[in-house]
């Protein structure tokens, strides 16, 4: 078993969407972009919030949002400060 | 398609006929059911509507290629707007560029509304979406309503018309290929009985030549890193400047490309080390009819130093696409300054030398220049055609 040490970023891939993804009737290329802030900055989260804030979300709970956008979950790095979720579409 | 999950934000980035304003309710309703974000629009956590206050939201794109054939709110930028709008109290949109040609859409609410006071919670419960109360914006009591993470730049560059020769570096085929061919200079290189990939299975085809393991060449993460060291991607921010930067990347089928990048260190000219979670995205789109590539960073530029032009000229040397704009996001008083240095004069002498540095992408003209004073941002446009 792989254990990274703290502050290493770290890949979970997500194997059973990323097998047999096709892409085919993707035709448009310029992307939307959405960008929500809660808090100013890490570290001036609001009392009341969860240690790590939106990153302490299980990424399970993104994966109904993410079905209404009409996205899958393909891989996730994991780090410190970030986490970047690699999508389909 | 890309998403960013930070302690205090989220940036999604989605492609093609997606339909990414629909996640936004359930976006903020996790933010305060979850993760435990102040909410003002319901009297209690258990209201199904319940929705975290923003602080601010930023909404942009590119002008469509195909808007018909968008999906839900996306079929046009009204529609967006009024979707936004229907949301979010102190919304502004923008259009940024040349309407007859390319140009770019922003829609962004204003943390002044943290002066106004949150409405009476009221319950949403059979009240229509479009009838329902705004979510307010901005309210982040106690500690004010400026944005004030100084480090907060985002370069985005959106370019479209690629390189028909560069841009086949983003098919599935071409891809194998590639990954095929440093497979077999690998094992020349190591001598196939030490090298992994053959001396694990010992596999052969009828005429005795080692058979690649088939996942090498087909799946979509191993062909996507084959393609970020082929097409130089992986050399924008390299592991010998970042030590711990971690490239996700995908090659899809038939075609496409999507890349993430973490950068959790990045050290500063003065050898101090920022660990605000960096990242970089990339989205390709190779088909010659809608060709289309973006790249996109919060990697301060000039925190280390760096020229955004130098990574602007890097980027677009992978693409080599006809056209392209540059948006650059920046924080107000975004810039360090060393004791004693008068931030504003430190502001304009660098401000001058990287708009100077800016005009001159080798291979392109700069046709547009557009600047957007934000109340506690920078916005500057810049569109390019090549020469």
């Amino acid at each position: 078993t792989f254990s990274p040490s703290e502050g290493t970023p770290y890949l979970t891939i997500n194997h059973d969407v990323a097998a047999d993804l096709d892409s085919t009737n993707a035709f448009e290329g310029p992307e939307k972009l959405l960008e929500v802030w809660f808090a100013p900055s890490a570290k001036a989260l609001p009392a009341g919030v969860k240690e790590g804030g939106l990153k302490a979300v299980n990424p399970d709970s993104w994966t109904p949002m993410l079905d209404l956008v009409h996205c899958k979950v393909l891989s996730i790095i994991n780090s410190e400060n970030v986490d970047a979720y690699l999508l389909s579409e | 398609s890309s998403m960013f999950v930070f302690p205090h934000k989220i940036i999604l980035k989605t492609c093609g006929t997606t339909t990414l304003l629909l996640g936004l309710d359930l976006m903020l309703r996790i933010a305060a059911a979850e993760a435990g974000f102040p909410y003002h629009n319901v009297a209690s956590l258990d209201d199904p509507k319940v929705a975290a206050t923003p602080l601010r939201v930023f909404y942009s794109r590119k002008n469509f290629l195909f808007p018909q054939r968008q999906r839900g709110p996306h079929k046009s930028w009204r529609d967006e707007v009024t979707f936004l709008d229907s949301m979010f109290e102190n919304g502004s949109a923008y259009m940024v560029g040349k309407m007859n040609g390319d140009h770019w859409y922003l829609y962004i609410t204003s943390p002044t509304s943290s002066l106004t006071p949150p409405r009476t919670p009221t319950s949403s419960r059979g009240v229509s979406p479009s009838r329902r109360s705004k979510i307010p914006t901005g309210i982040v009591a106690p500690f004010g309503g400026v944005i004030e993470n100084n480090e907060d730049e985002t370069l985005e560059i959106l370019m479209t018309d690629l390189d028909p020769e560069n841009a086949k570096k983003f098919y599935l085929d071409e891809a194998a290929a590639i990954a095929k061919e440093k497979l077999f200079a690998k094992s020349e290189a190591n001598g196939d009985a030490s090298f992994d990939v053959f001396s694990s299975s010992g596999d052969c085809d009828a005429d005795g030549q080692a058979v690649l393991p088939e996942a090498l060449t087909t799946e979509g993460h191993a062909l996507g890193t084959v393609v970020s060291e082929a097409c130089g991607l992986s050399a924008v921010y390299p592991t010998s400047t970042y030590p711990d930067a971690r490239v996700d990347a995908y090659q899809f089928s038939p075609c496409g490309f999507s890349a993430n990048g973490v950068v959790p260190a990045v050290a500063g000219a003065d050898g101090a080390v920022s660990k605000a979670g960096h990242y970089f995205t990339v989205h390709v789109t190779p088909e010659p009819q809608c060709s289309f590539a973006s790249f996109e960073t919060n990697v301060p530029a000039r925190q280390n130093g760096r020229q955004t032009a130098e990574v602007i000229e890097q980027v677009v040397n992978i693409f080599r696409p006809g056209r392209f704009s540059v948006t650059l996001f920046e924080a107000k008083g975004a810039l360090a300054t060393t004791p004693g240095e008068d931030a504003d004069d430190t502001r304009r002498n660098w401000g001058a030398a990287a708009k100077q540095r800016m005009e001159r992408i080798n291979g392109y003209r700069r046709v547009d220049r557009i600047v957007h004073d934000f109340e506690d941002y920078d916005l500057v446009f810049r569109y390019y055609e090549r020469e």
